[in-house]
């Protein structure tokens, strides 16, 4: 991209195009951000390619909103994740629980995928690795009542945070999306604050079906912040700035692979300079 | 949808009667955008406008269509041969039948192994022996006995000391004392960047030969499609796709990268959590849905 005449010229600005749509940007996201791109390297008085990286870290970082550190009026913090299937809800809460932990904190997992094959057992192993408590009922159980019994202990044992896995689940699930507003509708009844954040994780070899997840899992149970997983691999992600720009998330953290330690808190000029290669 | 958009690009051109150069071009524009958001890849989504537009100059005008309807068929027509080809089903000529199930991490193998065992037994009358040969994902080994179990078949009593090449062979051995015929295994999820666990897979495949090496893929798969998919092929000579949760809203275009980057066959379409939502892969389907 730095290549050639070094200035911000059309060739610049149809290879940047290219680049944004290969890192799933999507067309529409890709205009609109090339337009503000222009509009910003003038008001910055960069003409070289050479200092574009400047141009797209200012854009990004207006575009992508900090995450809030949300208030917890008394403990257990309850963190609720959620998604479509396969994308990391359960590898996240074993790095977030470990996070936790190294920051001191008394940390209870919540078994709340009751339906698919050895979740349970999943989670079982991460708590005992990271240190964390573990709080499950039967294969099958009622999710809404292993979050209620799961914040009911936390409250008792005085743990400092409570973090609900749920079963992976296609954002277009009618009945499956009523289930989670339920279980957030038994978690605000039992500790008020609760959930005090709703976590979205996503995979970064998504395309456009991002938006569609993200739409309809914020209008089904409101959504604080986006984990952004998968990012080890070669997939950049760049459905995210689309997602940004339209529903003003903040995306927390990335997963940078599948140990403990692979989460890194989202730093928008990181995600630049890995789409711009 | 593409054809109200079509109509509307060509409402704008009104009396033009046939397709011709310049409204070709405008119409293009409109499949081009229609595939990206779809997810198709960027290169492949030139290299198919291309085939299209040449297609479209030399096409006979079909006096009962609207320019923008005539446009829509050939995209149509196009998308389904790219898609199908000649369909090739599982080759189940030799027994034991070895089906080799690899991919990214989350895409959907472990269930489509069960999956697969099902079809297999209902449809051609085989007795399934599942392998779990995934030692670094926690509880995956318990996640495919859980299913066996569902299933009622026998699986290999994997543990996580164990090599995943040694319990794939040692499985050929144990599925014939069992008196099974088709033998799945089930592989743990990886990067195609990641060296070793690439030449496990080479290694796997060296000791077991499958007639099978199944590449699956998440159907809301983005752009990466082409690299991991040419990437799992180059090492494998992958025999077949599988495109897992299709029964959610994603376009599916990571199928048209896949199919076009690797010549392989898309043969299946998992279609929800069930070990009976499994499909054959259906051209015509998948094209409408790339559509949108
Ligand atoms: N490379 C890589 N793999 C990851 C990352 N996060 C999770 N995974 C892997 O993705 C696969 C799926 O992870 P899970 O945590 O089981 O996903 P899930 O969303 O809980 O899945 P369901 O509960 O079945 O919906 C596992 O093989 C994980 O090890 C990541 O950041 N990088
Ligand atoms: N809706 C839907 N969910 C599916 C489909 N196929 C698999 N899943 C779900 O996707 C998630 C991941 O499936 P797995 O079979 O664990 O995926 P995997 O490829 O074995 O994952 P790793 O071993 O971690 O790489 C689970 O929640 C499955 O139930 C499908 O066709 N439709
Ligand atoms: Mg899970
Ligand atoms: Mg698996």
């Amino acid at each position: 991209l730095f290549g050639r005449s070094g200035g911000l010229d059309d060739a610049f600005w149809e290879e940047l195009e290219e680049i944004f749509i290969m890192a799933d940007m999507g067309s529409e996201a890709t205009q609109k951000l090339i337009g503000n791109l222009k509009k910003r390297a003038s008001s910055m008085a960069v003409t070289e390619a050479a200092r574009f990286r400047e141009v797209l870290s200012a854009e990004l970082e207006a575009i992508f909103p900090l995450p809030k550190k949300p208030k917890v009026a008394a403990a257990p913090e309850v963190v609720m994740m959620v998604g479509v299937n396969g994308v990391g809800k359960t590898t996240t809460i074993a790095k977030l629980a470990y996070r936790a932990r190294l920051q001191g904190r008394k940390v209870l997992i919540a078994a709340g995928d009751t339906f698919r094959a050895a979740a349970i057992g999943q989670l079982e192993i991460w708590a005992a690795r990271v240190g964390a408590g573990i709080f499950s009922k039967a294969e099958g159980s009622d999710p809404a009542a292993v979050a209620f019994e799961a914040v009911d202990m936390a409250q008792r044992e005085g743990f400092d945070l409570v973090l609900l896995d749920t079963a992976g689940r296609l954002h277009t699930q009618v009945n499956l999306m009523e289930e989670l507003r339920k279980i957030k509708r038994v978690l605000e009844k039992k500790h008020p604050g609760a959930p005090h954040r709703i976590v979205l994780v996503i995979d970064a070899t998504t395309g456009q079906n991002a938006l569609s997840q993200t739409k309809l899992f914020h209008e089904a149970v409101g959504v604080d912040e986006i984990v952004l997983t998968k990012l080890d691999g070669t997939a950049k992600g760049g459905v995210m700035v689309s997602v940004a720009i339209t529903h003003r998330l903040p995306i927390s953290f990335v997963g940078l692979g599948e140990k403990m330690e692979d989460l890194r808190p989202f730093v928008g000029e990181d995600f630049a300079k890995a789409l711009l290669g | 949808s593409l054809t109200d958009r079509l109509s509307e690009a060509f409402r704008k051109m009104r009396g033009q009667a046939r397709l011709d150069e310049k409204n070709i071009q405008d119409g293009l524009r409109e499949v081009r955008l229609a595939l990206l958001e779809a997810d198709v890849n960027f290169k492949v989504v030139k290299d198919f406008i291309d085939r299209v537009r040449d297609k479209a100059m030399g096409a006979d005008v079909l006096k009962s269509l609207t320019p923008g309807q005539q446009l829509v068929k050939l995209v149509h027509d196009e998308l389904v041969e790219l898609l199908g080809g000649e369909q090739k089903g599982l080759d189940l000529r030799q027994k034991p039948v070895k089906i080799m199930l690899v991919g990214l991490q989350g895409s959907g193998k472990t269930t489509t192994v069960a999956k697969l065992a099902n079809l297999l037994r209902s449809k051609y009358k085989l007795k399934p022996y599942l392998v779990p040969a995934d030692v670094y994902r926690p509880a995956a080994i318990e996640q495919l006995h859980v299913l066996a179990k569902q299933l009622g078949v026998p699986a290999y009593p994997s543990t996580t000391d164990m090599n995943p090449a040694d319990i794939c062979a040692d499985a050929i051995k144990k599925a014939a004392e069992a008196g099974c015929d088709a033998i799945l295994f089930d592989t743990a999820g990886r990067l195609h960047l990641d060296e070793p666990l690439m030449e496990e897979l080479s290694a796997i495949k060296a000791r077991c030969a499958p007639q099978e090496i199944l590449f699956v893929a998440d159907a809301m798969t983005g752009q990466d499609a082409v690299t991991v998919a040419e990437a799992f092929n180059a090492r494998l000579d992958i025999t077949g796709v599988v495109l897992t949760k299709m029964d959610g809203d994603a376009r599916g275009g990571a199928a048209l990268s896949i199919k076009s980057v690797t010549g392989k066959s898309l043969k299946f379409v998992g279609m929800g959590e069930k070990l009976s939502d499994l499909e054959v892969f259906h051209p015509d389907r998948a094209a409408s849905r790339i559509l949108g």
